[in-house]
């Protein structure tokens, strides 16, 4: 799972 | 990655070639707003910054890659290719940036979910991203005649955004502790200033018309 302050959208 | 995310990021790649090949076959940008496309332009730039420091996935990097890529060309091109730039409606194309760019910035200073350089500037291509059709919108309903590739940029934009809200909806229920209050709400604004641009282009394709907007 990603944190938060990393974006993994578009 | 889930259907919806891949279908939404497919339908913006595809935007965005419907106006490439418009500019570069046709070489008209005839009712096409450089206000909006040097917007995207700045929207991709600020995003973008963690592009060679956050890796996610090779996919990721190339779509970002091409995003800013393809919006900068655009702009370049309506802005300096001889022929492309002679078909800019620069008389109806009035719009100022700032008036989207200024509250942006300070939306993002003050509502963001952490106060770094970084964060600051993704949050404010969000609210950027948001409002960075208006100029386009604007200009359709002042040139009222749209040609059939300007329409299907707008319309596939559209669906870019409404097929994200799918996907966010299916990633709040599939993956614990997705939420996103900031990319929601601003992805949901922006949304929603296609509908009515949606109601008419649906009328004119029910009614195998060209699109027409009302003055």
């Amino acid at each position: 799972q990603e944190s938060d302050d990393e974006h993994d959208e578009l | 990655m889930n259907i919806f995310r891949l279908a939404g990021d497919m339908t913006h790649l595809a935007s965005v070639l419907v106006l490439l090949l418009k500019i570069h076959t046709i070489k008209s940008c005839a009712g096409v707003s450089l206000k909006t496309q040097e917007l995207y332009a700045l929207v991709f730039a600020c995003r973008y910054l963690d592009i060679f420091t956050n890796f996610v996935s090779l996919y990721n990097t190339v779509m970002k890659l091409i995003f800013l890529g393809s919006s900068f060309s655009i702009v370049w091109y309506m802005r300096y290719h001889k022929v492309v730039r002679r078909s800019y409606d620069k008389d109806q194309d009035t719009f100022r940036h700032y008036f989207l760019v200024l509250p942006c910035l300070v939306l993002a200073l003050l509502i963001n979910e952490k106060f770094t350089f970084k964060e600051v500037m993704w949050t404010f291509s969000l609210y950027l991203e948001a409002v960075a059709i208006l100029p386009q919108l604007v200009l359709l309903q002042r040139t009222r005649n749209i040609d059939n590739l300007t329409g299907q940029y707008v319309f596939l934009l559209g669906a870019y955004r409404g097929l994200y809200i799918l996907n966010w909806i299916y990633r709040y229920f599939t993956e614990p502790h997705f939420v996103h209050w900031i990319t929601w709400i601003s992805g949901l604004v922006q949304t929603l200033l296609y509908a009515d641009f949606f109601y008419y282009y649906y009328q004119s394709w029910k009614n195998n018309q060209k699109l027409h907007l009302p003055a």
